[in-house]
């Protein structure tokens, strides 16, 4: 079935099989923590994380219909907002804590170790507090990390070619799917329809916040990179590089 | 090639 003749509930349940399994770091970690140890375990993480998003973004109704460009682009600009993302999700119950993997969970203040990462966690922390408050569900969440992905390059980029154009459109109509679905996942609270447009309001007005921090956190980390605290390489290594080099 | 243009075009297992 194509996505524009779903329903939002089947658009829903697709994206809900697609969610990538729970994912471990499976490493020895030595406490405490140094600089170098926690930016090595959070970069390894990411770069295992990364792989499983490729899998989760094509299964995405639609996404593989997109121009192979377009696929590219939009999972440069989003990895790490998509990472956040999941992090925020792991970590909503657990006040104070984030949430890496099952077997990698770290306090605020464990955050001290790294220079500048104290920061991040704090906004991180923040974020979750705030989907906390607003009890996210399940279905919400996996609509808006696709919202992410889909999002993420339309203001950056004009299509040029019809080839880009004929992209750009079923990108758009993929995004009307997307919300159709949020819309849906919100109406099924029991909410009067005043408070649901103030739902739908409030958690997309949290991506912004989260494509904020993904920001900071990638200067961060390529400044991690820079100073040689870590070595970045393999997948992590080309989604940072596309961010730094204006790609 | 790139891996993620790598993965992205591998079909799915």
């Amino acid at each position: 079935t194509h996505h524009s003749s779903m329903s939002p509930e089947e658009f829903i349940s697709r994206i809900m099989e697609a969610e990538p399994p729970e994912i471990y770091l499976m490493e020895d970690l030595k406490k405490p923590f140094t600089q170098a140890s926690m930016m090595m375990s959070l970069t390894n993480l990411a770069d295992k994380e990364l792989v499983l998003m490729i899998s989760w973004a094509k299964k995405i109704p639609g996404f593989v219909e997109l121009s192979l460009a377009d696929q590219i682009h939009l999972l440069k600009c989003c990895w790490l907002e998509i990472l956040m993302l999941g992090l925020i999700w792991r970590s909503v119950d657990h006040p104070g804590k984030l949430i890496f993997s099952p077997d990698f969970k770290l306090n605020r203040e464990e955050g001290q170790c790294v220079e500048g990462i104290m920061e991040i966690f704090d906004m991180l922390l923040a974020a979750t507090s705030r989907f906390r408050e607003l009890k996210l569900q399940r279905e919400e969440y996996v609509c808006l990390k696709a919202m992410i992905l889909l999002n993420s390059n339309l203001c950056t980029s004009s299509p040029q070619t019809a080839e880009e154009l004929e992209s750009r459109n079923k990108l758009l109509r993929l995004l009307d799917s997307v919300i159709d679905a949020l819309v849906w996942a919100i109406s099924k609270l029991g909410l009067s329809t005043q408070q649901q447009t103030l739902r739908l309001g409030h958690l997309t007005m949290l991506l912004s916040h989260i494509r904020h921090v993904s920001n900071k956190g990638m200067d961060h980390l390529s400044t991690m990179k820079r100073k040689n605290v870590v070595l970045v390489y393999d997948l992590l290594l080309e989604m940072l590089d596309a961010n730094m080099t204006g790609g | 090639h790139t891996k993620l243009l790598q993965l992205l075009t591998t079909k799915p297992e």
